[in-house]
């Protein structure tokens, strides 16, 4: 099993900066083991966006948290691909430039994943394919209404 | 393998029948505060398994059946559906030969939950089968619930290694 | 100390349940002691959105905690009102409809406390009598600059 | 009482020396993710007299001092003021008669911190003093970080009977 945990943080770790890259436009994000003993030692994120330092993770902003969040998840993700995802609100502390890199993102990974976005951002309903509307005409009753991005943005403000 | 559609009945805010299809790679999900977004991904981890009430915003595993609102009656269970397009073999053992494999879980005011695979009563363990080796299951890192994307990397170090080692 | 908590719990518990009915539109929000004993006694919050049923605090939605809890805030500030508030994000879980009741209270409480809004959503810009942008245009180095709605928004994209 | 402005010299991202001024009664912050904006919070909260390094994000007292980025080198110590229009002379005690109150902290990379008031040196006791009975101080109500909103209601019930009791 030790062999098995070093190539999967290996892999990991390579997937991770990558996908730091791309989401942050730039910088590296690795994992780095807290001991020498592989079998037991803990994992810890370093974080280095573009243009600033090396940070630990407690440092980094609300926005920049979710992106490297988002990096990692997707970074294990492709390790054991799980047929489907389901993000709820995780575009919520990103700013707009970021919110378009994060759905460049998903869209890529759609090709092989089947994703399900749960949002309130206009940006991130417009890369969807089908938007679903869910409301409460009736108080306190859910219910789903086929909505297009207007429709889903004005849904949002009922 | 696909997920084609979800159905709820008497889930949580969810007190008619109402299916939730996915008809595409890339779906939005989109309404107003309370009006029950949430409450789906409730219900995907529910029925593939969920035994704490804790992580369904709950206080007993009942709390998931529909409870009332201002103009309906509570109701006496929950039902949830979760149909999966098989066609690729994708899902594993002995299920690789099904070409839709449908889960079912429904729950009634005692607690006590019945599971069902494409119709056939079976046991918890069985539908945690059907998902071995998929990376799914209900606390997947697969599906991030609201609020806790942030909460992955400030997590101690021996937990970021167990959640690295549950991936392998 | 008991008659002071006691008219303490009271005050907040009126004005708190003010506060919910304006922010959720209807409904009603109320503070409840677990225990007899006014000097050791617990204090938990039951909220009640409109044409729902009561319900506990971990069963709402993320919009509707952040509702209840500037409800609080606020009910507890009026108690003593702190010359000014610092609020950072807690508009980013609300859809439009919440952010504007919000907004509509936040300007009414300005005539008397002077208030700070760290945001990222348009429609609380554009309820601010001052904007202040921030930026990193030296990666690292962070300077303001001054910005109306507009440039607000593309400063955000940027 | 109200706010005029804050300065902030080699507090985190703010490397040269930048004035926040807040000239109304209801001023936003925007910018990209990273630019600062809560930056500006935590120094708030740091020259009110905040002394744990965690509350600040940081691993020990001297994090705040900026560290450097791609283009400059880290600095040898951070300062921020806090300029308060006390006209109404609601700021009680000893202070009520002065029209402005400016509060001044400074540290250095060994992590000691000075204190000024006014110009001249105080005790943090003094810093504290000044706020007194306002409401204000670094882990005030009145000022809600980012992501902590919700954690507020979530809390246990004695945790917010606390809360309740001192805000009385
Ligand atoms: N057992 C139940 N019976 C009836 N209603 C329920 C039950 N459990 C939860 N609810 C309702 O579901 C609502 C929460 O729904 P949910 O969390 O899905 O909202 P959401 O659409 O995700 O909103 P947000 O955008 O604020 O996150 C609550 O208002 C609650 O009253
Ligand atoms: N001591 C320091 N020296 C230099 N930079 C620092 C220091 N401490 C923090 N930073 C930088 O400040 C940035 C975080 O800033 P901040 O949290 O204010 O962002 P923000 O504008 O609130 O962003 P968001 O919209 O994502 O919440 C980090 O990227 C970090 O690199
Ligand atoms: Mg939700
Ligand atoms: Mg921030």
């Amino acid at each position: 099993t030790r062999e098995r945990f070093k190539e999967t943080f290996e892999r990991v770790n390579q997937r991770l900066d990558e996908l730091f890259q791309r989401l942050f436009g730039g910088g590296s994000g690795k994992l780095v083991l807290t001991g020498e003993e592989l079998l037991d030692a803990g994992v810890v994120i370093t974080a280095r966006p573009p243009g600033k330092k090396n940070a630990t993770i407690q440092m980094l902003s609300g926005g920049e948290k979710a992106l490297v969040a988002v990096a990692l998840v997707f970074a294990i993700f492709e390790l054991n691909p799980a047929p489907f995802c389901l993000l709820d609100e995780v575009d919520a502390p990103m700013d707009d430039a970021n919110v378009d890199r994060f759905c460049d993102l998903v869209k890529d990974m759609s090709a092989n994943t089947q994703f399900v976005l749960i949002t309130h951002n206009r940006r991130t309903m417009a890369v969807c394919h089908q938007l679903i509307g869910v409301t409460m005409q009736e108080p306190g009753v859910s219910r789903l209404v086929g909505v297009d991005v207007d429709e889903a943005e004005r849904l949002a403000v009922s | 393998m696909r997920l084609n559609k979800i159905k709820l009945a008497g889930f949580k805010s969810f007190v008619d029948p109402t299916a939730v299809e996915f008809p595409s790679a890339l779906v939005g999900v989109a309404g107003p505060n309370g009006s029950g977004k949430s409450n789906i991904i409730d219900a995907v981890r529910w029925v593939m398994g969920e035994s704490s009430a804790k992580q369904l915003r709950g206080g007993r595993i009942a709390d998931v059946i529909f409870n009332g609102s201002g103009g309906r009656q509570p109701l006496a269970s929950a039902v949830v559906d979760m149909v999966f397009d098989n066609s690729d073999g994708r899902l594993g053992g002995e299920y690789a030969g099904w070409r839709e494999i449908a889960i079912r879980r429904s729950v009634d005011r005692e607690g006590v939950s019945n599971y069902f695979l494409n119709g056939t009563r079976c046991r918890r363990r069985d539908i945690a089968d059907v998902f071995l080796g998929t990376g799914l299951g209900p606390r997947s890192y697969a599906i991030i619930e609201q609020g806790t994307i942030s909460r992955l990397v400030e997590s101690r170090p021996e937990e970021l290694r167990e959640f690295l080692e549950e991936a392998a």
